[in-house]
């Protein structure tokens, strides 16, 4: 991999690239795994049974390189919205880094990335969650979940949280119908004290 | 509006209206969306708000009651089947309603179904004459189509199969809206004719009286009873004991059985896994990803209302999302459920021309989209389950009261890691098809000097709209 500091991880073809080769390198690897157990006498059933560990992060790793790229894909064709287009980009940017980093090993692994240039990565995606912080509000409200659909006492559009949360509470039936045990356990043992107060 | 989230509308980088447009698909389906939503919205019967504090009964019954009223609704407004508007009316009442599985019946029929067939069973779903399951998983066996135990043996002489579940292991286990409501249930058994087993189809078992609601005779029927989620949706369980239908009630689009019981098939068995695509393909955009949104909307909302502690000595209280730890626990959510809210989209496009070509017996595609919906389907269940349970443990104590919204959503999507497809099983299945295209590719172990996408692979990655 050609980059060199954080700045340059920030290119959508470096980082499809590099799933590409992830993805590439380990589904030859559990391709080659399951040949090498055939040839030393296991049939396709039982080889592919002793490799489905590696044949299910190669999977994984297809599917991220797909999701990466289907991103940047996605991107181009934005580019009569440069505002909306650059704040993509940098979530795009985000996912792709956070991919990186959460499966730095496979990166590794081979000497396609350096431990220097895994820093580097991380550098780069500290530095986007600063960028993407002052528009998270705004990008959460572009998904357009009216306050009904999402019943939640936390995540209101107008932001009263701790009104909603308590005025909730209290239509809990755990207010509204009594307490039973009261009656058959409580009340009694607090009778027989209150005699002996 | 609270000043601490209103400050962070102030300034806008960006305009969020055309954001919603272009996530929705165009300003019209915005306007669309949002009409929907003010007639869902200004009818009371439509309400959530009491979901949090109901049992499984109370949640079962709202959810039924729901679903009626809007059927009346649908009818009223004239919005039919696989109208927008109806897709719309499901997003905002959060799938709160009962008979999601008489749709999957009823998108079974369409697929699998010849046209006689769909002539005669659709509008009996449509106008719920008929209340329908699709009975796929059992006890003792899930997502594996070949190994599932239950049997359909076609009797030449009266001209019907014989349905039967022959062990414990065969009993139908999962199916929603079979515990207590359907009327009809979508078999996949095991077809014996001509003394050979031809492998999995899929018939059409009437398995409670449409006079009294019992079950039928030889129908062993009932709720699988509590669950970790779900609870608006009636999981059963179904044993039949030699029932006969009649042979029509095979789905015989892509294979069927004569009455003389010779049996004519067109295509793979892999086609028998074609509703299961449409589901799963389906669900990624109508119940999957709009989940792990939500979650982000109430973590991140929340975070900018929620103050803790000073980021400097004698400082202000901040509000959490200040803190670089919930900008790492939060903002990767946000942009992960982007990604797949794109994917998902060119996913659905995909499908889309890929499904017209095999209902006209082209199943040159078939292969290619049952893979990739498959990881697709894992990849995104698995990362919106721990993205969601993250924006949860993000919200502190207030995450674990159900008011938050945030348990809720943690355990619905939990289920989309197992159903329609366990998702270790469907990484595999994506698997085989990369390994053995790139085996086809490079031949022999030997080849390995270069590292390069084999061409399958390419392929997949090209835009769909560009092939």
């Amino acid at each position: 991999c050609p980059a060199q500091k954080a700045a340059d991880f920030l290119h959508t073809k470096l980082y499809t690239a590099a799933w590409a080769h992830v993805a590439a390198r380990l589904i030859k690897d559990s391709a080659h795994h399951l040949q090498t157990l055939m040839q030393s006498g296991a049939d396709w059933d039982e080889a592919w049974n002793q490799s489905t560990v590696l044949h299910l992060q190669a999977a994984k790793a297809h599917c991220y390189y797909i999701s990466v790229k289907n991103f940047t894909k996605t991107l181009d064709k934005l580019e009569n919205e440069p505002a909306i287009q650059q704040v993509l980009k940098r979530l795009c940017d985000l996912y792709a880094l956070h991919s990186i980093l959460t499966n730095s090993g496979d990166f590794l692994h081979d000497g396609f990335l350096s431990g220097t240039q895994i820093d580097a990565v991380r550098t780069a995606y500290l530095n986007l969650l600063l960028l993407i912080r002052k528009d998270a509000i705004l990008l959460t409200d572009a998904f357009d979940f009216m306050d009904h659909c999402l019943n939640s006492a936390l995540g209101c559009y107008d932001g009263n949280v701790y009104e909603r949360l308590f005025h909730w509470a209290q239509r809990s039936p755990t207010n509204t119908q009594g307490n039973p045990a009261y009656e058959k356990y409580i009340k009694p043992l607090l009778q027989s004290w209150r005699s002996k107060l | 509006v609270h000043p601490d989230i209103e400050s962070e509308r102030r300034i806008q980088s960006f305009n969020v209206e055309r954001l919603i447009n272009i996530l929705d698909g165009g300003a019209q389906n915005t306007a669309l969306r949002r009409k929907v939503e003010s007639i869902i919205h200004s009818d009371p019967e439509f309400s959530l708000k009491d979901n949090y504090f109901m049992t499984q009964n109370e949640r079962y019954e709202a959810a039924v009651k729901r679903k009626f009223h809007l059927q009346t609704i649908a009818k009223r407004q004239g919005w039919s089947e696989d109208s927008p508007e109806l897709y719309y009316s499901y997003r905002t009442l959060a799938g709160d309603l009962a008979f999601g599985i008489h749709r999957v019946f009823l998108k079974s029929i369409k697929s699998l179904g010849s046209e006689e067939q769909i002539a005669k069973w659709a509008p009996l779903c449509n106008d719920f004459q008929i209340i329908a399951t699709y009975a796929q998983t059992e006890l003792g066996h899930g997502t594996y189509l070949q190994g599932l135990e239950t049997e359909a043996t076609y009797d030449a002489a009266t001209q019907e199969f014989v349905v039967h579940s022959p062990t414990m292991t065969a009993t139908k286990w999962w199916p929603g809206d079979l515990g207590r409501s359907a009327t009809h249930a979508l078999v996949q058994a095991q077809l014996i004719c001509s003394g050979a087993q031809q492998g999995m189809h899929a018939f059409i078992v009437p398995i409670r009286s449409l006079q009294d609601h019992t079950p039928l005779p030889g129908v062993t029927v009932g709720d699988i009873g509590p669950k970790m989620g779900f609870h608006h949706t009636d999981h059963g369980f179904l044993r039949l004991d030699h029932v006969r239908i009649p042979r029509e009630n095979m789905l015989s689009r892509f294979a069927q059985v004569l009455p003389d019981g010779t049996y004519l098939k067109v295509g793979s068995l892999q086609i028998n896994y074609l509703s299961m695509v449409v589901m799963r393909v389906d669900l990624l955009l109508g119940e999957i990803i709009p989940m792990l949104q939500k979650a982000c909307v109430i973590a991140i909302r929340y975070s900018v209302i929620r103050h803790q502690s000073s980021l400097r000595p004698s400082g202000p209280e901040v509000k959490i999302l200040d803190y670089q730890t919930q900008q790492h626990k939060l903002l990767p959510q946000l942009a992960t459920v982007y990604a797949f809210h794109f994917l998902a989209s060119d996913l659905l496009k995909f499908f889309h021309s890929s499904y017209s070509a095999i209902l006209n017996r082209d199943f040159s595609h078939l292969p290619e989209l049952h893979a990739l919906s498959a990881g697709i389907k894992a990849l995104v269940s698995d990362l919106c389950l721990q993205g969601t349970e993250l924006c949860r443990r993000a919200c502190g104590g207030h995450g674990y009261s159900k008011l938050s919204g945030l348990p809720s959503l943690v355990s619905r999507v939990t289920a989309s890691c197992t159903y329609e497809g366990e998702n270790t099983v469907l990484y595999l299945q994506t698997a085989r098809f990369l390994v053995k295209n790139y085996l086809q590719a490079h031949g022999s172990p030997g080849s390995t000097s270069q590292i390069f996408l084999p061409k399958s692979i390419a392929y997949l990655t090209t835009p769909y709209q560009a092939r």
